[in-house]
C-alpha cells in the first residue's frame, strides 16, 4: 500500500500532542513532524502492518538519529584531554548549575580524579557562601575572590592554581543570567575568551517547556554549548526538553538531574528518554 | 506572526452579524498554536479552543469590533475568567508563606514582597525557614539586608518549625512578616508533610505558590498538589523578564482557581509588579 498524506497526517497529529505534552517544545514538534511525513508520504507499507505502528517506529528512529548523532563519552573525553580540564557551566536563573557543580566534582573524585572548583558566581546574594558549603561538604578545594569581583579573575585563578598544584579538573561555577540580557552574555563571552573552557556545559532543567528552545540557542549562539545537563528530572516531567535542547544545539546531553543530593547525577540514556515519553 | 496571519484571513471577510465559520476556524488554529508555544498544558488548550469556538461563533458580533477584535475578545474573556484581574493585598497586620518548585525565585520574590509593604511604610520582617539549602540564611538576609526590613533566621537549626516558632516571638513588633520556605516538588513526601506542618505554626494569611515563567506541562500537577496540601491564595510568576510566555502559570490558575497575583521581572528587590491580566494575555498571544 502506498502511504497517503491524509492518513499519515492524522496518525502524526497524535503523535505531535504526546510529544507536547512530554514538553518537547512546538518548534522541535513541527520540525520531527515535517521529517517524519518526508520519511513516509509515498513510501510503500507492507499489507498486514499497522500505519500507528509503523509512524511511531519511524519516530523513533528519528529521535534516536538525533541522540546517537550527538553522542559523546565524558568520562573519556575528562581521561585522554590535556589537564587541567577547564569545565564552564553557564545558563540562565535558578537551573541547578552550583548544585550541579558539586554532583559533578563527586563523580570526578569518585573516578579518582582531583578537582578545583571556581566560585564564578560572584553577583548573586548568597552565591559563594551556596558553592563554599558544597565544597566543604565534599572536600574539595574552592577558588574564591570576594562578592562583586570580575568572575574571569576568580576563574583564571582557579586555572592557574590547578596548573601549579597538578590538579585535573577546573569546575567553574557561573552567575544565572537571562538569555534576554546583551550585556550578560557579553560577560560569559569575555569568561570564555580570557579562560578557554575546554567545554562550556549548558544546565537548563527538565521542568521547563518551550522556553529551552529560545535559551538553548540563544547561549549557542553567543557563548556556544559543548554539552548540555537537564535537571530536576525527579519532579516528573516527562523531558522532553532533552529534546528540544539537543535539537537546538545538536550537541549531546551529558547528564540528568534527579534530585537534590550529591548522587543524584545520572548518565543521559536516550532510549530510555525515548520510551519515557512516548509512554 | 499569529498577528500577520491573522490580518491576512480578515482581509477575506464579508461583514455580517455573526462571524465566518471558517475564520474562526483557522483564527482558533493559530490561537492552539501560540497557547502550546505559550506552555499552556495541552488539554487546557483544547478545551479553551473548544470554549472559544462555540462562544465565538454563537455571540452577536459587537457593533463596534470586527471579527479579529471580536475573537480575540471572547478569548480574552475567557482567559481572564481563569487567571483573575490581580490580588487586593490590603496593607495592614499580616503573615506571609511563600512555596514552590526548587530554583522558581521564592528567596528573591519573599526580599521584593517585604520592600513591597516596607515602601507603603509597614514594618517588615523576613523569616528564613529553608533549612535545607546550604546558603539560603545568607542570600536572605543579604538581600533584605540594606532595606531597613527585619530578618530573622537560625543558621545552624535544621528544624524549620522551630526557627518559624522563635520568629515569629522574636519579631511580634512587626506589622507584615513573610516567610521563605524551601524548594520542594509534589513527589517529596517529606517535604510536602513539612510544608503542612510549617504553615500549620506560621498561620499565613496569605500563602503564595511562586512559579518560574517557563514551567512546563506538569505546572497543573504542582499546583493541584500545592494547593491540595496548604490552599493557596495567589500565585506569583517570576523571571518575566526572559522569554517565556508563562503559560504554565495559566494552566496552575486554571487547575485550581488560584488567581495570579504578582510577576517577577528581574533579580532586583524592585523588580516586583502587580498582575495585570491584559498585558500577560497579550504577551501570550506572541
Ligand atoms: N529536585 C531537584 N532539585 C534540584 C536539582 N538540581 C538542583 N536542584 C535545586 O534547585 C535549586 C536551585 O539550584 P542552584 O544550584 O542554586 O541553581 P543555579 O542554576 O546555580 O541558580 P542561580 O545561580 O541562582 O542561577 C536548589 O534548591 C537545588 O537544590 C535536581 O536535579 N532536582
Ligand atoms: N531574571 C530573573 N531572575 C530571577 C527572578 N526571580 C528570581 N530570579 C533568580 O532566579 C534564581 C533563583 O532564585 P531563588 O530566589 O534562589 O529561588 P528559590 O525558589 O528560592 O530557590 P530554592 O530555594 O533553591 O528552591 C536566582 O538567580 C535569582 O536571582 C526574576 O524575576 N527574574
Ligand atoms: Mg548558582
Ligand atoms: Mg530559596
Amino acid at each position: 500500500i502506498i502511504l497517503d498524506e491524509r492518513k499519515v497526517s492524522k496518525i502524526l497529529g497524535e503523535l505531535e500532542l504526546i510529544l507536547l505534552e512530554g514538553d518537547v517544545a512546538l518548534e522541535v514538534v513541527d520540525k520531527i513532524s515535517e521529517e517524519l511525513k518526508a520519511n513516509l508520504v509515498g513510501k510503500k507499507k507492507k499489507i498486514g502492518v499497522r500505519l500507528s505502528n509503523l509512524v511511531e517506529h519511524e519516530l523513533i528512529k528519528v529521535l534516536k538519529k538525533l541522540f546517537y548523532s550527538s553522542s559523546f563519552d565524558f568520562y573519556k573525553y575528562i581521561e585522554e584531554r590535556e589537564k587541567p580540564v577547564v569545565i564552564l557551566f553557564v545558563g540562565v536563573n535558578g537551573t541547578g548549575k552550583t548544585t550541579t557543580i558539586a554532583k559533578v566534582a563527586k563523580k570526578l573524585m569518585d573516578r579518582d580524579h582531583s578537582v578545583v572548583i571556581a566560585a564564578g558566581d560572584t553577583f548573586r546574594a548568597g552565591a559563594i557562601e551556596q558553592i563554599e558549603e558544597h565544597a566543604t561538604n565534599l572536600g574539595v578545594k574552592l577558588i574564591k575572590h570576594k562578592a562583586g569581583s570580575d568572575p574571569s579573575a576568580v576563574i583564571y585563578d582557579a586555572i592557574q592554581h590547578a596548573r601549579a598544584k597538578k590538579i585535573d579538573i577546573v569546575l567553574a561555577d557561573s552567575a544565572g543570567r537571562m538569555h534576554t540580557k546583551k550585556n550578560l552574555l557579553d560577560q560569559l563571552e569575555k569568561i570564555k575568551r580570557i579562560n578557554s573552557p575546554d567545554l562550556i556545559v549548558f544546565v537548563d532543567e527538565s521542568t521547563a517547556g518551550n522556553d529551552c528552545v529560545e535559551r538553548a540557542r540563544m547561549f549557542n549562539e553567543t557563548v556556544g554549548i559543548d554539552g548540555s545537563i537537564l535537571t530536576k528530572l525527579d519532579a516528573d516531567p516527562k523531558g522532553g526538553s532533552a529534546i528540544s535542547v539537543a535539537y537546538i544545539t545538536g550537541k549531546p546531553i551529558i547528564f540528568f538531574g534527579i534530585g537534590q543530593e550529591y548522587d543524584d547525577l545520572i548518565e543521559f540514556d536516550a532510549d530510555w528518554l525515548i520510551d519515557r515519553i512516548l509512554g | 506572526k499569529l498577528g500577520d496571519s491573522l490580518r491576512g484571513i480578515v482581509r477575506k471577510i464579508a461583514k455580517s452579524s455573526k462571524i465566518d465559520k471558517y475564520f474562526v476556524e483557522e483564527m482558533v488554529r493559530d490561537i492552539q498554536r501560540a497557547l502550546l508555544q505559550a506552555d499552556v498544558n495541552v488539554r487546557h488548550v483544547m478545551q479553551l479552543s473548544k470554549n472559544l469556538k462555540e462562544r465565538a461563533l454563537s455571540e452577536d458580533l459587537h457593533p463596534r469590533l470586527n471579527p479579529r477584535e471580536h475573537v480575540i475578545k471572547v478569548l480574552y474573556d475567557e482567559i481572564v475568567d481563569i487567571i483573575g484581574k490581580g490580588v487586593e493585598i490590603p496593607l495592614s497586620k499580616q503573615k506571609i508563606m511563600l512555596v514552590g518548585l526548587q530554583g522558581s525565585g521564592k528567596t528573591t520574590t519573599v526580599a521584593k514582597l517585604a520592600k513591597y509593604f516596607k515602601n507603603k511604610n509597614l514594618k517588615t520582617a523576613v523569616i528564613c525557614a529553608d533549612t535545607f539549602r546550604p546558603g539560603a540564611y545568607d542570600q536572605l538576609s543579604q538581600l533584605v539586608g540594606e532595606h531597613g526590613i527585619g530578618f530573622y533566621g537560625e543558621k545552624r537549626e535544621k528544624d524549620a518549625i522551630k526557627i518559624v516558632k522563635n520568629g515569629l516571638k522574636a519579631l511580634k513588633d512587626y506589622e507584615v512578616i513573610i516567610a521563605d520556605t524551601a524548594g520542594r516538588h509534589a513527589l517529596e513526601e517529606d517535604l510536602i508533610k513539612e510544608m503542612i506542618d510549617l504553615e500549620k505554626v506560621f498561620q499565613p494569611d496569605y500563602k503564595f505558590l511562586v512559579l518560574d515563567a517557563a514551567i512546563g506541562q506538569l505546572a497543573s500537577k504542582q499546583a493541584k498538589a500545592f494547593h491540595d496540601a496548604i490552599g493557596i491564595s495567589g500565585i506569583i510568576i517570576t523571571k518575566f523578564d526572559g522569554t517565556a510566555k508563562g503559560g504554565g502559570s495559566l494552566s496552575a490558575s486554571k487547575e485550581t482557581s488560584i488567581p495570579i497575583a504578582f510577576i517577577g521581572t528581574g533579580e532586583r528587590i524592585d523588580d516586583l509588579e502587580k498582575f495585570d491580566p491584559e498585558r500577560f494575555v497579550s504577551r501570550l498571544l506572541g
